[in-house]
Formats: structure tokens, C-alpha cells, sequence
């Protein structure tokens, strides 16, 4: 498998083509989170806005988490023009370690549905905006008086995670 | 969260619908600044916090969504 395919190097001021079909999928756990419908009209609103045609499904449980996004692929595979964007959103209550919790309490690790879309093929050179709405632990932020030492990072890892770097 | 929506969705509803033809990336900057200028009280903390969002990107090419 080529993973990159044939495709001419892209240059940073050359835009995404995304005059294809754009597909977004939004999870959201609404059980026990009060507000979260909020976030979901509005999302879904935007996404319809931007041409994107949306999936919605409300309080997964964590194995549905996988099974609407393997679905999700499923009906992108299946689509007839090609995809040229796809967005996900999954918003739930987050465990100690970054995991979504679905609407069943058990854990889903966001990293694998990102990695499972991310190697769907259909969408190899397309982007992919994935936005989660969950905590990542339980620490809280820094106070409004202490230094604002979480901002105006850029991170720029030499490799992916899990993956060595050469 | 509880009467409106969340910091990060509602912010960025809201900066996206401003300026949809913007590039992605500037948009969700902005949206980061937003958040970071909001002050929220935690669940079990009396006093008031800063949030702040994590931006990872790979992207190849620029990213504008109309």
C-alpha cells in the first residue's frame, strides 16, 4: 500500500481541493451533560452551512462510538462522487487519560477512531478535522492570576505517536 | 456548558460562521484566543480558571472551508 499515493508535493499555498462531497459525522453523548444539545444544534447548523452532509447520533455507548464511525466509513466508501473532506466530532465526558466515556460509562480511546479514519483510504490526501469535546484528565487549568504557561505553544513532533523517528 | 454550550464548541461555531472563507488554522487560532480569554469556575474549585485548547495539525496544504 502506497500510503501517500500519486499525488503532485504539495506546496503550503496551494489549497485543498474540497469541491467533492464533504462529509461530517458528530457523536455526542448527552446523557448526564447538561448543555450538550446546545453544542450539537450548533455544530450541526454549521456543518450544514459549510456543505457538509451530516451524520448525527446522540448518546453512544463507547462500542457504538466505534461502530458509527466504521459506518460512517462504510457510507463514504460506498459513495458514489469522490469525498473531498470529512469532519468528526465526538463530544462526551472524558476518563483520567484522555478517554471518552460513552453514554454506557465504558471507555473509547479517541486515538483509535482517529487512527481508524485516518487509514481509511478513500480519504488518503483528504483532510480530516477532527474536533473533540471531552476533558483530558482532571487538573484543572491555570488560574486567571498565574501564568498562562498552556498557550502560545506549537508542538511540532518529529514523528506520529507511536511511530519512530528517522 | 450547562445553559449555553461548551467554551470550545460554541467559540468555534461562532468564529467559523463569522468567516467561513478564512483559512482553518487562523480560525481555530483565533478561537484558542477566545477560549484562553474566558475565565470558567471549575466543578470543584472555587476560583476562577483559564482553559486553553490544544491545536495539533498535519496538514499538507492550506485548509479553507468556502
Amino acid at each position: 500500500v502506497e500510503p501517500w499515493g500519486p499525488e503532485p508535493e504539495p506546496s503550503p499555498t496551494v489549497r485543498y481541493d474540497l469541491s467533492g462531497t464533504r462529509a461530517a459525522l458528530l457523536l455526542s453523548v448527552i446523557h448526564g451533560r447538561p448543555g450538550a444539545q446546545h453544542d450539537v444544534e450548533a455544530l450541526g447548523t454549521l456543518c450544514q452551512a459549510l456543505s457538509f452532509k451530516t451524520t448525527l447520533r446522540t448518546d453512544p455507548t463507547a462500542q457504538a462510538f466505534q461502530e458509527e464511525l466504521a459506518q460512517f466509513r462504510e457510507c463514504l466508501d460506498a459513495h458514489r462522487a469522490p469525498v473531498s473532506c470529512a469532519l468528526v466530532a465526538l463530544m462526551a465526558h472524558g476518563g483520567p487519560q484522555g478517554q471518552l466515556l460513552g453514554a454506557d460509562g465504558r471507555e473509547v480511546r479517541p486515538e483509535a477512531l482517529v487512527q481508524e479514519l485516518s487509514r481509511f483510504r478513500a480519504l488518503c490526501g483528504c483532510p480530516k478535522i477532527f474536533l473533540l469535546q471531552a476533558c483530558r484528565g482532571g487538573s484543572s487549568p491555570f488560574p486567571t492570576a498565574g501564568s498562562s504557561d498552556q498557550a502560545d505553544i506549537l508542538t511540532v513532533y518529529a514523528a506520529a505517536e507511536g511511530c519512530v523517528a528517522y | 456548558r450547562d445553559e449555553t454550550g461548551s467554551d470550545f464548541i460554541q467559540t468555534l461555531v461562532e468564529v467559523f460562521r463569522a468567516d467561513p472563507g478564512r483559512e482553518v488554522l487562523e480560525l481555530l487560532t483565533e478561537v484558542n484566543r477566545r477560549v484562553c480569554q474566558l475565565e470558567v469556575l471549575g466543578p470543584d474549585c472555587p476560583e476562577r480558571r483559564k482553559a486553553c485548547l490544544e491545536i495539533r495539525s498535519s496538514l499538507r496544504r492550506r485548509l479553507c472551508l468556502q
